[in-house]
């Protein structure tokens, strides 16, 4: 299975069209390998994207120097998968009984 | 009477065998109906609601799981189709509907990925067809619908998650439904349920340009909202998918409203954000519940304006 140890959400705020076609750019750059959950289209909508961890450092460093306001929704990615997991364990069992 | 436990995630055979169990204890409302396979050769079945009548009669698509880690669509799918064998002749508004038109509820329109989050990647959105000439599989499957194929908001390169796929309809999947729509020649309504961020919005996602029911999407749609919220107070946003959410080409309900389909919505359940696509299990029947509201007042505007 794919691990996702690490891995961030970040929400992104677009304050105007500039910083839209910023966060296209880096959205759509093959380096970072993010994945977006709630693309950059009009002001006011934050923007969600799954960062891996090997990239959280260099997308930090890119939101930080253009200005960007972000906050991390989702500290530990595999955290949340372990959860349901369990959760998917512990019904199943329900289920038996 | 069922052991199906509707407040939690199962297996795409879990999900088939209870489709099955409904079909089985409603004989003559329910039928389970295999429309195709998918890539991996899955058979992709929708449950088939109605109380008879002449053969083709109008009908209303409800599609989920097209995008195979928003477990919540699939889940609400479920509780939606086990809720319409419930409240049949007891809810007067869902009977009429029935008494008029047929629904058809596919409660897993990507049955591969669905599988491939259970067993290899719980974040996987795709499609799981291989593309000649490169490492990356899949397909976005709604962006490859026949609806301004590879335009804004999709992508060439299938390493992307928003992949367009060779041509509109390469997914089999796709094209199974494409086919049984087609065939049928009798769906005056589409909905697709997706999740993350409550939305509900209707066509174009391809332009911004209005389409020319919009004034009537958005006056259905708002009503709709309003019923979803009146459970929970949950908000959604409505508007056509390019300015309410971004542009996306090639989907699902553009396609079927530029075939004739008129009354094409696509609903983006309750998620916050805050569980990303994993929204606890404890969430799961009062989303599927708020989403019922929202559809079956869509459904009875469809069914009080047959065109």
């Amino acid at each position: 299975r794919e691990k996702f140890l690490g891995d961030q959400v970040f929400r992104i705020n677009v304050r105007n069209g500039d910083e839209i076609s910023k966060l296209s750019w880096l959205v759509n750059s093959d380096n970072f390998k993010l994945d977006v959950w709630r693309s950059p289209s009009t002001f006011g909508r934050p923007v969600d994207v799954l960062v891996p961890s090997v990239s959280l450092q260099p997308v930090r460093s890119f939101l930080a120097s253009q200005g960007f306001e972000y906050s991390v929704t989702i500290e530990d990615l595999q955290a949340l998968l372990d959860d349901e997991d369990e959760e998917m364990q512990h019904n199943e069992g329900q289920e038996r009984n | 009477g069922s052991h199906f436990n509707y407040g939690a995630y199962h297996s795409l055979e879990a999900i088939y065998h209870e489709m099955d169990s409904i079909a089985s204890d409603f004989p003559d409302l329910v039928s389970r109906v295999q429309i195709g396979c998918s890539f991996e050769h899955r058979p992709m079945y929708v449950l088939k609601f109605s109380t008879g009548g002449e053969q083709q009669r109008p009908a209303i698509w409800l599609n989920a799981g097209i995008h195979s880690r928003e477990w919540v669509s699939q889940a609400t799918a479920i509780w939606t189709a086990r809720k319409i064998v419930s409240d049949y002749q007891k809810d007067p508004a869902l009977s009429a509907i029935l008494e008029k038109m047929d629904i058809f509820l596919l409660p897993v329109a990507n049955p591969d990925g669905y599988v491939y989050t259970q067993t290899h990647n719980r974040m996987w959105r795709k499609t799981r067809s291989l593309n000649p000439g490169s490492l990356c599989v899949g397909t976005d499957p709604n962006r490859n619908w026949n609806a301004s194929f590879a335009g804004q908001g999709t992508s060439a390169n299938p390493c992307s998650e928003v992949y367009h796929g060779p041509h509109a309809n390469s997914e089999v999947e796709v094209k199974s439904v494409v086919e049984f729509i087609q065939n049928h020649g009798n769906f005056k309504c589409f909905v697709d349920l997706h999740s993350y961020s409550q939305l509900l919005m209707y066509p174009y996602g391809y332009t911004v340009k209005k389409a020319p029911d919009a004034e009537e999407l958005d006056e259905v749609a708002r009503r709709a909202a309003k019923a979803l919220a009146s459970l929970s107070g949950t908000e959604y946003q409505v508007g056509p998918t390019c300015t309410t959410v971004y542009p996306a080409s090639g989907s699902s309900i553009d396609w079927a409203y530029d075939n004739g389909i008129k009354y094409a919505f696509t609903f983006e359940l309750r998620d916050t954000g805050h569980y990303g696509f994993l929204l606890p299990a404890s969430q799961i029947v009062p989303t599927a519940e708020e989403t019922w509201l929202g559809l079956r007042s869509i459904m009875a505007h469809v069914r009080d304006h047959l065109y």
